[in-house]
């Protein structure tokens, strides 16, 4: 389930936004004891120049959206991808009926930036 | 478009394999949740969004996020845990044979290992439930031993077949007891074996007067598990240094 907030603006900058995975809607809830779900979110927005410079941007990831915003049919801007992510566990029944942690790197974006 | 019920959608299968998650056909399990298992999860990462669930466990406050792919409580490496239980449980123990209290056949099946997963730990826990009649502190007599050879119902064929792991006195019974499989020597012939055959063995302490009955309760009482740990290592990269 994503959350569409009222647009910031018409070309939103890149962020966060959220999505919450609910394992009732993909019908796991029988065998996937704990959570329920989680918010996983994803990253979307716009890294122009110059708000490439007020986040999460690496150096290049600056001088190429300072190249798009002058010469924007040769070089495209730079990607708003997850920048910090988080871990989390699920706890579910596995096909031979034991109780299974398994611990999952990497599944909730908590910040974006340009790349 | 659905997939007829009961049979998984492309995206779905591929999607649980990527997770390496493996869902149990038919009804939904019943099986209850070892307060071992919930408390691991607790202490899993904060991100995980508990909205709660039917057999949720007891509320324990969240805690720290542990060191990725370690598992703190055991000390030990990993990012899989699991609670297996004893396969041999419905098997009515076999009456002991002279001054033995108890002999029961343990069965666990590890098919599930991964042979790119690496064990890190194999916990037995015995819990015998402690009966009302069970003295609170009376030496016992334990004994551990792998069944190797064929088996039948779990149960070796041929008592020459054993390997005593462990032969050790208990001060008492009440409480669970742990033994770790990977210190006590291999687990079968591979390093992954596909299950496990144990025989426990249990006799009273010296001087020991035992209630009538008592044994049989103890078998029909007792709980057996495996806790079995592993690291998938390329699901675990050491955290990356943080860039700029």
């Amino acid at each position: 389930a994503t959350y569409l907030g009222p647009l910031d603006s018409p070309d939103p900058p890149c962020r966060a936004r959220q999505l919450y995975i609910n394992f009732r809607e993909v019908g796991w809830h029988n065998w996937i004891i704990a959570p329920r779900g989680f918010m996983a979110n994803y990253c979307q927005g716009h890294c122009f120049f110059p708000t490439a410079t007020k986040i999460s941007s690496l150096n290049h990831a600056v001088m190429q959206s300072l190249m798009h915003s002058v010469a924007p049919a040769t070089t495209p801007p730079p990607c708003c991808v997850p920048v910090k992510l988080s871990p989390i566990s699920v706890l579910f029944y596995d096909n031979s009926d034991n109780v299974v942690l398994r611990h999952y790197e990497d599944m909730v974006v908590d910040e974006c930036g340009c790349r | 478009t659905q997939p007829q019920p009961g049979t998984l959608s492309p995206q779905a299968s591929a999607l649980l394999q990527t997770l390496g998650l493996s869902p149990p056909p038919g009804p939904p399990p019943t099986r209850p949740v070892p307060s071992v298992m919930w408390r691991l999860f607790r202490r899993g990462p904060e991100a995980t969004e508990t909205q709660g669930s039917e057999n949720e466990g007891p509320e324990m406050p969240q805690e720290p996020q542990p060191l990725p792919c370690h598992v703190e409580e055991l000390g030990v490496p990993g990012n899989i845990v699991r609670h297996v239980l004893d396969g041999g449980a419905s098997a009515p123990p076999e009456p002991a044979l002279g001054s033995l209290c108890l002999e029961k056949p343990l069965f666990f099946n590890l098919s599930f290992l991964n042979p790119k997963e690496q064990l890190t730990l194999v916990r037995l826990e015995l819990n015998f439930g402690a009966p009302a009649d069970l003295a609170p502190a009376q030496d016992w007599e334990l004994s551990l031993s792998h069944a190797q050879g064929p088996q039948l119902w779990g149960r070796p064929l041929h008592w020459h077949h054993r390997e005593v792991l462990l032969s050790q006195t208990v001060p008492t019974l009440h409480d669970p007891l742990h033994f770790d499989m990977l210190a006590l020597g291999r687990l079968g012939n591979s390093t992954f074996p596909q299950n496990l055959s144990l025989v426990l063995e249990l006799l009273p302490g010296r001087d020991s007067d035992l209630p009538k009955g008592l044994c049989t309760k103890l078998g029909h009482s007792l709980e057996a598990s495996l806790l079995v740990v592993t690291l998938d290592p390329q699901l675990c990269q050491p955290t990356s240094r943080k860039r700029r």
